[in-house]
């Protein structure tokens, strides 16, 4: 579960979310 | 063998009867035989994820389904998700919201001008992050000359991935739930993002 709340956490995130879908796309 | 154990290890200690051990591991193979039959079934299967759709159709080898609340929230959860949309689609992931621009000028300078505009409470978003590919939530824009196709449940069959954008009020949502039945349905993997 990702945090995307505040601009904050999605600028910190975000990032984490990419990574994980270009993992799980393989 | 590793489900087997783990089945044991998990019911041997619930059980209240007397049975010796070999004759309650017999039972219990027994049991899990047609689970075994499944799997080797399933195993001579080519992969049923859309996969095998996906390798001839390159429209849905990064398509990215975007479960979110449509109903109305405390606060404007479309502009978040818009803005969700814009990383995903400027990371060479597809939404199904293609942002035309009426310039047909591809430049990143450009593209600030069909931006969703951002509401946010601070402006705490450094620009120059590399994943925001010329994002700046700074800037007031206008949707009205976007082309958008809404995805709809329907797409998901064809997703590679749900990206389940949670609040409070959409985790009771039906609306919610249903996207999430047929993510299973479907055997989808599943992001979540609370917003």
């Amino acid at each position: 579960c990702i945090d995307l709340t505040t601009n904050e956490l999605f600028s910190r995130n975000v990032p984490i979310l990419l990574r994980r879908l270009e993992t799980m796309l393989g | 063998h590793e489900s087997l154990t783990i089945l044991h290890a998990y019911l041997r200690p619930q059980m209240l009867s007397s049975e010796e051990p070999e004759e309650y591991v017999q039972k219990l193979k027994q049991t899990v035989r047609p689970l075994a039959s499944i799997a080797i079934s399933n195993n001579n299967l080519k992969p049923k994820l859309s996969s095998t759709l996906d390798e001839n159709d390159s429209g849905n080898a990064r398509f990215v389904y975007l479960s979110y609340s449509r109903t109305t929230e405390k606060w404007n959860v479309i502009h978040a998700v818009e803005r969700l949309i814009f990383v995903l689609e400027a990371n060479h992931f597809h939404t199904g919201v293609q942002m035309k621009n009426i310039n047909n000028n591809s430049s990143r300078e450009s593209d600030l001008h069909h931006l969703p505009k951002i509401q946010s409470k601070s402006s705490s978003i450094n620009p120059n992050d590399s994943y925001l590919h010329g994002f700046n939530p700074s800037i007031t824009t206008t949707t009205s000359i976007d082309t958008r196709r809404i995805m709809g449940p329907g797409d998901i069959r064809h997703c590679r991935v749900m990206i389940v954008c949670l609040t409070p009020k959409y985790f009771l949502n039906e609306h919610c739930l249903n996207e999430l039945r047929l993510c299973e349905i479907y055997q989808k993997p599943i992001l979540v993002v609370l917003l």
